[in-house]
């Protein structure tokens, strides 16, 4: 073989170009291959979502979004003076297509700014409720896409789809969460370079909590005692053809009488104010409501969920395991800067917990959510989790650039839209939990029954 | 801004089925299936 090497003659002579450009074809082609196949997955295998998509999207991304969307909401809060209220948000009204003859108030004065006449009420019954639905829209918008859960992926529209788990944050047994730097798949074989099982610290509100605090341990559930509820404010009222969905059910299965259930002493009735790591529970305690309007508001409710209130001890699942015979499924409303923005319960149910994801405020229009890959699982949110009458359900309101802050009625505690500095924003998939099961003193979370008011976005 | 809706419902011929299309506008209480 030496001998061959050193003797044979070498001969140069010039490539055809065909056979250079198939060259670079195949470069290219393996490049593409081990992008896409390229995987970031953290220490269980499951996604670890970042910014993908076309140029447009990293330049959304290099951009101050949350600045931007702190100094839209301090415009949109400046006080406007009074002669000019009713032709400022006429002419808005007339730009975004709103309808000012079913607000309340109607007087366009009773609207300090622009952030209060885009958080205006509805006239009582301006939206009937069909009482023959199972699940009725939350809001006012456009139904961007919807389907069937397949395989813990959520379709965000044709071809792009995300993950139920970063939609609604992923707790492993351990309910610790392993970050895995990077994980790159090598041509079909998965090769895991590091995985590091660290307890990060996210600053949140000022307040330092250890990564596993911060979402709770799997399984763990809230120790918290019971308060009622502040009332929510159904601006809706159910159509005259109400019947009830509920199946029909014998009153000793609802007794509205206290000692039918183990209600709590008082001291139980106000939860100790939060210390420092512990559970949140961010129940609203109205004192002055008797225990008995809060059961009779909650037996309703059960009563609409079809189950009796008494056997509600159990927790749902999150959509780890569904029942059989039963199947996830999923729907996207969104909602245009001149839909009403308060939001609504879609259906009876009782929402168990919540988690506040800090992410980013990329717009969700039509335009963004097509090229921007995992936006849901981007931006900021608030991950409402519970059950109704056939297992898990949640509903998911989703921030944006020019409505960065999301309302709960019944939560006292949670502050979204918040400054933290880019050095100490929480990785993806970080959330803040609470739970709010010292909203019912029998259904262990807030009971919401079909069109009850829950909150709704804000400028800014 | 957006809301979206994950829920558990039964599948098969007596399971959920859509009551809305994509790019359908709709209202607070109107129902989006049975």
């Amino acid at each position: 073989a030496s001998e061959a090497w050193r003797r044979t003659p070498t001969k140069w002579y010039p490539l055809p170009w065909f056979v250079g450009a198939m060259l670079l074809v195949l470069v290219q082609w393996r490049r593409t291959v081990r992008k896409e196949a390229e995987v970031h997955v953290d220490g269980d295998g499951h996604e670890v979502v970042r910014l993908r998509g076309p140029w447009q999207v990293h330049i959304l991304g290099a951009l101050p979004l949350r600045n931007l969307s702190r100094v839209w909401g301090y415009l949109n809060s400046l006080e406007l003076p009074l002669w000019f209220r009713p032709y400022g948000y006429k002419i808005y009204a007339s730009l975004f297509g709103c309808d000012l003859s079913e607000i309340e108030p109607s007087d366009l004065h009773a609207y300090p700014s622009m952030g209060a006449f885009f958080y205006r009420a509805l006239k009582p019954g301006a939206r009937p409720i069909d009482a023959s639905a199972p699940l009725v829209s939350p809001a006012d918008g456009t139904v961007l896409h919807f389907g069937k859960v397949e395989g813990a992926r959520v379709e965000q529209v044709k071809g792009l789809t995300y993950s139920l788990d970063a939609l609604l944050g992923l707790e492993d047994q351990s309910g610790k969460r392993t970050r895995v730097r990077r994980a790159e798949a090598d041509l079909g074989k998965r090769k895991e370079i590091e995985v590091v099982d660290d307890e990060e610290f996210a600053n949140v509100n000022g307040i330092e909590y250890s990564l596993n605090q911060l979402i709770g341990g799997a399984g763990s559930t809230p120790s918290t005692p019971v308060t009622p509820s502040a009332p929510s404010h159904p601006t809706t009222q159910r159509s005259s053809s109400a019947s009830t969905s509920a199946t029909e059910s014998t009153d000793e299965e609802f007794p509205t009488d206290p000692k039918a259930y183990s209600t709590p002493s008082s001291r139980d009735r106000h939860p100790s104010p939060q210390k420092h790591g512990e559970r949140i529970d961010a129940s609203v305690v109205e004192p002055d409501r008797s225990i008995q309007e809060t059961l009779s508001h909650d037996v309703s409710v059960a009563k609409e969920m079809g189950v009796s209130p008494t056997l509600q001890r159990t927790r749902s699942t999150y959509g780890a395991t569904v029942r059989p015979g039963n199947a996830l499924y999923f729907m996207v409303v969104y909602l245009a800067p001149g839909d009403y923005h308060r939001f609504h319960s879609p259906t009876a149910w009782v929402v168990e917990k919540r988690r506040h994801f800090m992410g980013e405020l990329f717009s969700v229009s039509p335009y963004v959510a097509k090229r921007l890959e995992n936006l849901f699982v981007l931006n900021e949110r608030v991950a409402l989790l519970g059950r109704w009458r056939h297992g898990f359900f949640s509903m998911i309101p989703v921030g944006a650039t020019n409505v960065g802050s999301i309302k709960i009625n019944f939560d006292q505690q949670l502050r979204t839209n918040l400054r933290h500095p880019r050095r100490s924003r929480p990785p993806p998939g970080t959330y803040e939990e609470a739970t709010y099961s010292a909203a019912s003193p029998i259904l262990n979370g807030q009971p919401l029954s079909a069109g009850e008011e829950m909150g709704g976005f804000c400028l800014g | 801004s957006t809301i979206v809706l994950v829920w558990e419902a039964p599948e098969g011929r007596e399971g959920w089925e859509f009551g809305v299309g994509v790019g359908e506008k709709v209202k607070v209480g109107q129902g989006l299936g049975r």
